[in-house]
């Protein structure tokens, strides 16, 4: 009858996607300060938004979206198309080659690869590559000897490459070898050189870069100039169990093309986790 | 003519980016422009070309505001004060505390001041033995506890050494925390109930970003902070981020951390900062 066919029109309308301009700019607007706010790059932000835009007001939404929610969805495909490829680190025999800035978790993240690979079934050990930091050596063999793994040092060279080259020696038939550096910056031309011999004489399986989530605007740079030195395989964020958003890892993973492998969740060693994009970007858009 | 609403905008948002690019929290950048805003609201200009320069300097002048709220003169506080004083070094993981302690070392030293240190960071791995190469190199006494111990009980035999011993100044090194974590914020807390510092240092990093007024905000609701070290200033970050602590806290910035070395202390000062973030 026509009251049931009129309801089943009515109702078929109402799932039509139709496009609400003024709550889509103001959606965008939002999620845009909430990226900025979360740390990601400015002039990241503008492009992804630029981006966002465009498909919002020229792409339909899914049927029975509204229009806040057909924003989401393309903000969170953006962002994970920049996230990349997720990658699970591979358990076979490799060397991983600790790099980032000072006081970002390079040391303490060295120790949590440690005891998952240990874990994994793996036969580890580490290296204390950092000839600079008072009692870095201390920190790593405390740490080793916590998670039941043999490290190498010697507090008398001062050749980071010659105690990386002995460490690679003396646990040649080890499984992982976790090489833990020094912190540095774009700037130490000294240090870059340094970690890019270090880089020369082992080429490492993987060169992880370790980012503290609270960066801010200089991730991407930094993360560039370690990447130049010496082809960035993966990011570990860590200081995730803080209130940082981490939005600095967009940068980093741009810069270094390599994707996030693990994150840090605190000061033991079982505070790693695998990176979950998902979560990441729920946690990013607040 | 009146400064037009759309002029106004245009400059403004050019000023938002830079300030957001130089790592000032968006929450503070709000703030500086609507005070900007609402100063220039209405306001005669001879000129056409004055209205950049004007938006500018009013700006620069409001960033200055900030910066030198609740001035603190260190070296007068030192001076001036009881000996000894007590200086309690706290801030979320990995942000310079420790370096920056030495160096503070060496400033007194440099003035004449004899220091104490407290290993009151007794949960790290390597954190005491790093403090022991830092004061053997300084040649002052660390008080330090096996690892593990209590580190309110660390801080409070250093100062009584200090008092036994008149010693000037005694720095308490503290462990990293994050601002989350209740029973961490409960022991730093302690410590200070234990040790009764006369002046409670925030040490941040320079390469942080939004996050620093949520970190330094609860730090100082936690234990009221005196004022903030800046460190890794040298990695060119460019430290809007002494911005967004200055204004979260109400505190004045007290010195720039800028490399690892126990001369890279430079006392801050609010035209540096903003030469800094406007090159
Ligand atoms: N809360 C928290 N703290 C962390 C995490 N990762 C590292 N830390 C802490 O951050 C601080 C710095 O860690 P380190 O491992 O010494 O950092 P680093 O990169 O080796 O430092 P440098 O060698 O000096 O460049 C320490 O207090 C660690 O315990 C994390 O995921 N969460
Ligand atoms: N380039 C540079 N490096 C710095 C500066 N201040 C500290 N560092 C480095 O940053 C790293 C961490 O410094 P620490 O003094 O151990 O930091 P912390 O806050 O005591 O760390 P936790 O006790 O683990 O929380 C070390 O490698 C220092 O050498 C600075 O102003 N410039
Ligand atoms: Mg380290
Ligand atoms: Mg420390």
């Amino acid at each position: 009858n026509l009251s049931t066919s009129l309801r089943k029109t009515l109702k078929k309308i109402a799932n039509y996607p139709h496009i609400d301009k003024d709550v889509i700019r103001e959606v965008i607007h939002d999620i845009q300060r909430a990226l900025v706010m979360a740390d990601v790059n400015v002039r990241m932000v503008r492009d992804i938004t630029r981006r966002i835009e465009e498909r919002a007001l020229s792409e339909r939404p899914e049927a029975g979206m509204s229009s806040k929610e057909h924003v989401i969805r393309i903000v969170y495909e953006e962002l994970v198309h920049i996230l990349g490829e997720s990658k699970e680190v591979p358990l076979k025999k490799m060397n991983i080659m600790m790099v980032g800035l000072y006081g970002q978790g390079k040391t303490t993240t060295a120790g949590k690869l440690a005891r998952y690979f240990q874990r994994k079934g793996m036969r580890v050990a580490m290296i204390a590559g950092d000839v600079h930091r008072p009692a870095a050596i201390d920190q790593l063999r405390q740490i080793a000897e916590k998670v039941n793994v043999p490290v190498y040092y010697d507090y008398d060279e001062k050749d980071a490459v010659k105690i990386v080259l002995g460490g690679l020696e003396e646990f040649k038939h080890e499984d992982i070898i976790i090489i833990d550096t020094a912190g540095r910056h774009a700037l130490e031309d000294d240090l870059i050189d340094e970690m890019r011999c270090i880089f020369e004489a082992v080429n490492p399986d993987e060169k992880f870069l370790v980012l503290d989530a609270t960066i801010g605007q200089q991730a991407g740079p930094q993360a560039k100039a370690f990447n130049d030195a010496v082809q960035v395989t993966g990011v570990v964020l860590t200081k995730l169990d803080g209130t940082a958003k981490g939005g600095g890892a967009l940068s980093a993973v741009a810069a270094t093309h390599a994707p996030i492998v693990f994150i840090g969740t605190g000061e033991h060693p079982d505070d790693l986790e695998h990176f979950d994009p998902p979560r990441f970007i729920s946690r990013l858009l607040g | 003519k009146r400064l037009k609403f759309r002029v106004l905008n245009d400059v403004l948002s050019e000023l938002e980016i830079i300030l957001m690019e130089s790592d000032v929290a968006l929450p503070v950048v709000d703030e500086i422009t609507a005070e900007v805003k609402s100063e220039l609201e209405g306001v005669k200009l001879r000129r056409k070309e004055d209205v950049g320069e004007f938006i500018e300097a009013s700006l620069k002048s409001a960033i200055r505001g900030v910066l030198t709220t609740n001035p603190v003169d260190f070296d007068d506080f030192i001076a001036r004060h009881e000996k000894p004083v007590v200086l309690m070094f706290v801030g979320v993981n990995g942000t310079g505390k420790t370096t920056t302690i030495a160096k503070i070392v060496q400033y007194l030293k440099d003035r004449g001041y004899s220091s104490v240190i407290a290993a009151s960071d007794t949960f790290r791995a390597g954190a005491i033995e790093q403090l022991g190469i830092h004061s053997a190199r300084l040649g002052v006494k660390l008080i330090k506890h096996q690892a593990g111990g209590d580190p309110a009980a660390v801080a409070y035999d250093a100062v009584e050494h200090a008092k036994a011993r008149h010693k000037d100044v005694v720095l308490i090194d503290t462990a990293g925390r994050m601002q989350t974590n209740k029973n961490l914020m409960d022991e730093m807390k302690k410590i200070k109930r234990v040790a009764k510092p006369h002046m409670m240092i925030y040490v941040g990093d320079s390469l942080a970003g939004n996050d620093a007024v949520e970190q330094a905000s609860t730090f100082n609701e936690a234990v009221s902070i005196t004022g903030a070290i800046l460190c890794k200033i040298d990695s060119d970050a460019r430290g809007g981020a002494a911005l967004s602590i200055a204004h979260a806290v109400g505190k004045p910035i007290l010195f720039v951390g800028t490399g690892q070395g126990y001369k890279d202390l430079v006392p801050f000062s609010a035209d540096w900062m903003v030469n800094r973030l406007f090159g």
